[in-house]
């Protein structure tokens, strides 16, 4: 390798980009939606590293603890799977099916924030803040349609 | 025992951050937080100007509509640095939350203040119409920093999902009142407001008559677009930049003064006055008689003291009316003289219509708007509407010229932010 490199990195060959897992069936669904909090709120704070990191083989979450010991129940049944699923099709604007379809999929792989859409704060293990909690979503989301009334038309 | 102190420093700070956090929503109490790009952190993708240049602008969107400043800060120790911003690839800067490799999470924010990008994402400056918006991506992880989750909403800069932007994006209504929620909306004394008149040919090859609003404190300005009640997008700009030949600060007042025979619009600042060419937009530099400008208050306005507090030109009497401490000078510009039984208190010539409700004097702006069809007396963060011909006509019980209960200023022109000096030139 070089001895030196441009103090800005920018003689830096990018290695080899790793893609990121794309959410294709049930599993990476429930992942997903345990991931960012859409089956219960997740604690995101950067000390308390194993809370929440992606659950490898989730099953069943129980209330308030996510136990991947448990017996593995049928996905599509759990209702909170599917409760979840619709939480997350209803504030994404998707046909709320309540089933893993396409479009679903496709919007769980979209680009998107690492920071859990629901989140609870570290020292609470019941229900999440007001703030926090998806209802209060729901409620913000009545306008959901209302667009910019005047989206920019120059460039900054 | 440093090192001690700065951990207890900051466990303390933390502690307290989080207390506050769940109380209010709001992370920060502090009205100026300094950012720093982690050293460790560049991206290999943008030169680390590009990313410097975005993380400014990012920091300046949000602080153009909301109480609080942002400066970069590379020298103090970390514990003091509030934002700290860096890209990384799957395990990164000692974060828990590993990368995922391109695709699906681009960046994340934590609590107390780390920005960390997927630097295998594509990220690109706002020039570019392809890859990631590096500007949208960090303006949404400054909006979690300072205490805003993710909202579900069309247009928020806070929805989970990027969505790309054809054109520029700027932080709308509903995000302003979600961050205004938290921190306040910004407040403090203006040095003079008017409504800029200038004439110009619509589609039909007509002459009309327009206007734009305009907002100066210290050496800034502002426009405020009136019929989407916000600022322009990108203001506050510099006096300097915008206005050629006033002062770049501190104006005290602005005349314009509009007849059937004369237009002439004047900056007055301490204890001179500049003619502005709305025309060709720069102050005149000398008037018809060859006097060059600025001019001293006394000689154009003989019998007006200065400095003056603010001042407008009230077009039916053809007045200009100067304020000065807790007097109101009317002066008569045809006969070029104080007009008769002036000066007057302002506690008289403007009563209160609601007792004790009154700025009594030292007002900072007499604002007369054309989109309210009323002049404003400014005070602080507070204004008083004058009482017009139409409130008379609605409620003859009103006094002549009275003064309507004082209101907060950022509660009808709204979303008027300073920026931090250092970000005002991007």
């Amino acid at each position: 390798e070089k001895l030196f490199h441009s103090r800005d990195r920018s003689d830096l060959q990018p290695s080899a980009i790793e893609q990121a897992e794309l959410v294709k069936d049930m599993l990476s669904a429930q992942q997903f939606l345990a991931k960012y909090g859409w089956t219960q709120p997740v604690i995101w704070d950067p000390s308390s590293t194993n809370e929440n990191e992606p659950l490898k083989d989730f099953s069943l979450m129980q209330e308030g603890v996510c136990n991947p010991r448990q017996e593995v129940a049928e996905p599509t049944k759990s209702p909170q799977f599917i409760d979840a699923l619709k939480k997350f099709q209803k504030l994404n604007n998707l046909p709320v099916t309540g089933t893993l379809d396409d479009a679903t999929i496709n919007a769980m792989n979209k680009p998107r924030c690492g920071v859990p859409d629901n989140q609870m704060a570290k020292k609470e293990t019941e229900k999440p803040t007001a703030a926090q909690s998806l209802e209060n979503k729901t409620k913000d989301s009545e306008n959901v349609t209302q667009q910019n009334p005047d989206p920019p038309k120059i460039r900054r | 025992k440093r090192f001690l102190d700065m951990l207890m420093y900051s466990n303390k700070y933390r502690e307290e951050q989080e207390a506050l956090q769940k109380s209010t929503g709001k992370v920060f109490t502090k009205k100026l937080l300094k950012w720093r790009m982690i050293g460790e952190g560049y991206s290999n993708q943008l030169s680390i100007n590009e990313q410097r240049y975005v993380f400014r602008l990012a920091f300046r969107m949000w602080s153009e509509v909301m109480p609080l400043d942002f400066e970069e800060d590379n020298t103090s120790p970390l514990s003091q640095i509030d934002i700290k911003l860096g890209f990384g690839r799957g395990r990164h800067l000692g974060c828990s939350r590993a990368f995922d490799g391109s695709g699906q999470e681009f960046a994340h924010a934590w609590f107390l203040g780390d920005i960390h990008f997927d630097d295998d994402e594509h990220f690109t400056a706002p020039s570019s119409e392809h890859g990631i918006s590096l500007l949208k991506v960090a303006a949404h992880e400054i909006g979690h920093v300072l205490g805003l989750s993710h909202i579900h909403r069309v247009g928020s800069i806070m929805q989970p999902n990027y969505i790309p932007q054809d054109s520029g994006f700027e932080l709308d209504l509903s995000d302003r009142r979600a961050i205004q929620n938290l921190y306040g909306s910004c407040e403090g004394p203006f040095d003079t407001a008017f409504d800029w008149i200038y004439k110009e040919k619509n589609q039909y090859g007509e002459l009309v008559v327009r206007y734009n609003t305009y907002f100066f404190r210290n050496s800034w300005y502002w426009m405020y677009e009136n019929r989407s009640n916000r600022t322009r997008y990108g203001d506050p700009l510099a006096i300097a930049n915008g206005w050629h030949g006033i002062p770049v600060q501190n104006i005290d007042a602005f005349v314009h003064v509009w007849t059937w025979t004369r237009d002439a619009s004047y900056f007055f600042k301490g204890t001179q006055y500049w003619r502005y060419d709305s025309e060709n937009d720069k102050a005149y530099a000398e008037d018809a008689q060859g006097k060059s400008y600025p001019r001293l208050i006394s000689e154009g306005f003989p019998g007006i003291p200065s400095p003056i507090n603010a001042a407008y030109f009230d077009r039916r009497r053809q007045y200009i009316y100067f304020f000065r401490d807790s007097q109101v000078f009317a002066f008569d510009i045809n006969r070029n003289r104080v007009a008769p039984d002036f000066p007057k208190r302002i506690l008289d010539f403007f009563p209160a219509v609601a007792a004790n409700n009154h700025p009594k004097g030292n007002i900072d702006v007499a604002y007369y708007s054309y989109t309210y069809s009323s002049l404003f007396l400014f005070k602080g963060k507070e204004f008083w509407k004058v009482v017009s011909d139409k409130d008379r006509r609605q409620n003859p019980s009103l006094p002549y010229n009275g003064l309507f209960p004082r209101r907060a200023i950022s509660q009808q022109w709204f979303d008027i932010c300073n920026v931090h000096p250092s970000l005002l030139k991007i």
